[in-house]
């Protein structure tokens, strides 16, 4: 069978579904500053599994944690558009569960474009490989 | 009550895959 750590090289997807590949990726991201990425974009499945009556308070903590401050790495990553329209669902009583979904993409598109071709060819992934 | 650091820890680890 093809061991786990070629099977992350083939796409994001096959690497976030890796309790692994999900540590190393992290520790690589600790390193370049930007683990809040990987972070957002668990955090953004976990809201759309989250039962109505948890979805306002995490909505809230999502939304402080990443998205308030201008100058965090998630922040600066997603569209003006998308972060307005995300600070109108966060204060309703009962948010819709995919109003994150837009961002998780726009962070999604990125890792792939960037942190994640950066990691596979990384001391890290290559030491471990 | 959980705290609002407790729920997201929770929800990002909840969409974590389990161990293989």
């Amino acid at each position: 069978p093809t061991p786990p750590y070629l099977k992350w090289a083939e796409s994001l997807h096959s690497l976030l579904d890796d309790q692994e590949g999900i540590q190393l990726f992290r520790t690589f991201l600790c390193q370049e500053g930007c683990a809040d990425l990987l972070d957002f974009w668990f955090a953004c499945s976990g809201f759309r599994k989250t039962s109505q009556e948890k979805r306002a308070k995490l909505a809230k903590a999502i939304y402080r944690k990443y998205i308030v401050d201008g100058s965090g790495i998630v922040s600066r990553q997603i569209k003006a558009a998308t972060k307005s329209f995300i600070r109108d669902c966060v204060v309703r009583p009962h948010p819709d569960p995919a109003m994150f979904e837009q961002a998780q993409t726009e962070i999604q598109s990125m890792m792939e474009e960037n942190t994640y071709p950066l990691f596979l060819k990384s001391d890290l992934y290559l030491e471990y490989t | 009550m959980d705290s609002e650091d407790d729920l997201l820890q929770k929800c990002i680890t909840s969409a974590m895959p389990k161990q293989r």
